[in-house]
């Protein structure tokens, strides 16, 4: 029996949505700890690696590990069914066709089950190795998106050049070039809007924006995002998700030609 | 524009 309840389902509704538009289908892990699930997207370009810790549900079982093959798709469906103070519980048997998506509103008047299917998949898992990285730079989440968003107008990659100064992201098109540096804040007092640089070595990378603007998607979990960068590897992006774990992406980098 | 890394040249296969 596996059965895990989140009283705010409104996590996993935005777990979904930092997931949908780069994954089509992906194998959920879970175990005695919590629910992992690794997966790149289809062009093997980017991986997510997303952790929920057992101890963050409000309800947890799990009595044997199980790997659930599910569609994004689907399961975003689903979850647009909750209501937004809705609690959800997941619940599938031992050896499972099915999982059970179980809407619960705040004063448990109206009961909501969505059964879906699982589906058989081959699992691709990437061995990353521990890396310490060279530059690891946090910034707004928002702050992130918006320049993204913005850059993305100039052209098809964003490339971030981290010094002791701060973080510089520049794109450049047919059209001309876009430039915005964001230098480290002096003043700590406000966590969230702060941006700190912590620098070994400086980094210049090129990342394509299509993959950049899907990562972006996750800035409703947290208000702040961590890049870890190193020369000539994969960023790593990663959102907290409250006290319940994380949202990791990784992104491999452009090269000169 | 610069070419795309494939992410699996990083990391090993498991």
């Amino acid at each position: 029996m596996f059965e895990a309840r989140l009283v705010q389902s409104a996590i996993l509704k935005k777990v979904l949505d930092a997931i949908k538009d780069l994954l089509t289908e992906a194998t959920f892990e879970c175990s005695d700890s919590g629910i992992q699930v690794q997966a790149m997207d289809n062009a093997h370009v980017s991986l997510v690696s997303l952790n929920l810790r057992s101890d963050g549900f409000d309800k947890y079982r799990c009595d044997r590990n199980l790997s659930m093959g599910m569609s994004i798709a689907c399961m975003s469906k689903i979850l647009r069914c909750a209501g937004s103070e809705d609690t959800v519980t997941l619940r599938a048997l031992d050896n499972p066709e099915n999982i059970v998506f179980i809407f619960e509103s705040p004063n448990k008047e109206k009961l909501a089950e969505y059964e879906m299917k699982l589906i058989n998949m081959d699992q691709e898992h990437l061995g990353i190795p521990e890396t310490s990285y060279s530059c690891i730079v946090k910034m707004p989440s928002q702050e992130f998106s918006r320049i993204c968003r913005d850059l993305s107008q100039f052209g098809e990659s964003i490339t971030f050049a981290c010094s002791k100064e701060g973080i510089k992201f520049s794109a450049s098109g047919d059209y001309g070039q876009a430039t915005i540096k964001l230098a480290q804040t002096a003043d700590a007092d406000n966590e969230e809007e702060a941006v700190s640089v912590n620098m070994q070595e400086p980094v210049k990378l090129t990342f394509s924006c299509r993959y950049l603007n899907c990562f972006i998607k996750a800035g409703p979990l947290c208000a702040q995002v961590q890049l870890s960068m190193s020369n000539d590897v994969p960023l790593v992006c990663e959102y907290k998700i409250g006290d319940i774990g994380h949202i990791r992406y990784y992104l491999a980098p452009k090269i000169d030609d | 524009t610069p070419m795309q890394n494939d992410l699996q040249e990083f990391f090993a296969l498991i």
